[in-house]
């Protein structure tokens, strides 16, 4: 999921 | 969670820690832009909303919050603990100038049309040329203290090493993130020049780094 993995990153 | 992606986000708060630490200890935010700290108050403001939404992880949780402190933390030191020291007739940058395109920029180009991903996008393209107000206040003024150099290196190593963090993540995961790619390299063009004199003048010198 584009949102789930990006969000892991500062 | 890889190696670069470690290294980068130890930069990243290495870089924040050194600056508040620097002005701080010498009560003085001379040579400082309060502009770009506004800037990057703003954007982890704009990008870290998702603390509300999402739960990641205790790491990524805490580091948010401790880059949100920190950046409110320099601004308030700036602007009001050590006001008579700053120099704002050099930081003399026209902001409007980063945030009405920046602002346009997210509108057009974002993931979803929400709230929640205008902001994060608005925070990406930002963080990208948040910088310029110091090093025009560099170029300005002609110097910066060796400190201010240490600030910006590990300001600009944060987001190279980033970039290593995702040509890993695209080879490892097939994880590709167009926004922060593209504007990931665009942010660490802009420290290309600074790499170049941080490493000639300040690393092989001492003392300032004073311009030609």
């Amino acid at each position: 999921v584009i949102g789930r993995t990006r969000h892991d990153e500062l | 969670m890889n190696i670069f992606r470690l290294a980068g986000d130890v930069s990243h708060l290495v870089a924040i820690i050194i600056l508040f630490l620097k002005i701080w200890k010498s009560k003085s935010c001379a040579g400082i832009s309060g502009k770009s700290q506004v800037l990057f108050a703003l954007v982890f403001t704009s990008r870290y909303l998702d603390l509300f939404t999402v739960f990641i992880s205790a790491y990524n949780t805490i580091m948010k919050l401790v880059f949100l402190v920190l950046s409110y933390a320099t601004v308030y030191l700036i602007y009001m603990r050590f006001r008579g020291s700053y120099d704002s007739e050099n930081d003399s940058f026209r902001v409007e100038f980063l945030l009405v395109p920046v602002t346009g920029l997210a509108f057009l180009e974002n993931y979803a049309f929400t709230p929640l991903e205008i902001l994060w996008t608005f925070s990406i393209f930002l963080e990208a040329v948040a910088i310029m107000p110091q090093l025009f206040m560099i170029t300005k003024t002609g110097e910066a203290e060796s400190i201010t150099t240490h600030y910006l290196f590990f300001l600009g190593l944060y987001r190279a090493l980033y970039l290593a963090n995702w040509v890993w993540r695209y080879h490892t995961e097939g994880f590709f993130d167009q926004i922060a790619v593209v504007s990931g390299v665009v942010q660490t063009i802009f420290y290309c020049d600074f790499f170049y004199l941080y490493v000639t003048r300040v690393l092989r010198g001492s003392g300032k780094m004073s311009l030609p």
